[in-house]
């Protein structure tokens, strides 16, 4: 099974 | 006190065609650098990142650094009514809830103002930072808007492989499957044709057509699109607004839990 994460899986908060 | 003059008032229009059905609202931030937006789809798997340096409008006066917040469906339709041709201007005092757009006709026998209530948007910025890829490919944006909405009639998905051979859009569905592979190719007419391959690594990802079709709405900013890819991480989609800055879309893979 393929998911998709949010960005802010990838990219952090600012 | 803002007041950006746009001679070229249609990128405007076509930014906001490009970005309206991706997200709904979002915080227009002003600076001295530039007139840009960062904002994320409801679901937060995609993001766009828009950039239009100060240089490349004919006045740009921001006294401080301003974020409006804006309903981008309203936006559109105000700038809807600017013409192709219009120069458009933004403007907004300090404190205020509104924003004004001034379209002047080239001839300057039509100046419309349209006023535009501005609305508070608690958003999340993230943090992208400049990466290395590996594989970039850049292509005619035409042709990549061509590929999603062909393969959109058979998948929901596209798997995005990029090889020495070339990058190939593979998609599967009830119907049956189709690959299509684009070679690099550099000797065309016009650069703006070729299609360029850089690759470090071989990449392969797999993307919801949903959102690559949102993407090429930006089509008509840009004869080319930048394809950057790395294993796992979200790509990058990136339309070059002549001489002003971009307008880049980030996805997230699907990727094995």
């Amino acid at each position: 099974m393929r998911r998709q994460f949010p960005l802010t899986f990838y990219f952090a908060m600012t | 006190m803002l007041e950006l003059r746009l001679v070229q008032g249609s990128l405007l229009k076509k930014v906001l065609e490009s970005i309206k059905e991706l997200v709904n609202d979002a915080n227009f931030d002003c600076s001295s650098t530039g007139f840009s937006l960062q904002a994320m789809d409801s679901s937060h798997v995609a993001l766009v990142a828009l950039l239009l340096r100060s240089e490349g409008f004919e006045h740009y006066r921001c006294d401080r650094n301003l974020s409006m917040g804006m309903n981008l469906n309203n936006m559109a339709k105000m700038l809807k009514c600017a013409g192709n041709d219009d120069i458009i201007t933004i403007k907004a005092d300090d404190g205020s809830d509104t924003v004004t757009f001034m379209f002047e006709s080239p001839t300057q026998d039509k100046i419309s103002d349209f006023e535009m209530k501005l609305m508070d948007i608690d958003s999340e910025h993230l943090g992208i930072p400049e990466a290395e890829y590996d594989a970039i490919v850049r292509m005619p944006s035409a042709e990549f808007a061509r590929i999603c909405k062909d393969l959109s009639s058979i998948g929901d998905t596209v798997v995005i492989s990029v090889t020495k051979e070339g990058v190939k859009f593979s998609t599967k569905g009830d119907i049956g499957a189709a690959n299509i592979v684009c070679r690099q190719n550099t000797t065309v007419d016009k650069p703006d044709d070729a299609t360029v391959i850089e690759m470090k690594e071989p990449v392969s990802l797999q993307f919801a057509l949903r959102y690559t079709n949102f993407f090429t709405k930006a089509t008509p900013l840009s004869s080319t699109v930048t394809i950057s890819l790395s294993n796992e991480l979200p790509v990058v989609v990136e339309y070059k607004i002549a001489e002003m800055g971009y307008v880049r879309f980030y996805l997230a893979p699907k990727i094995e839990e």
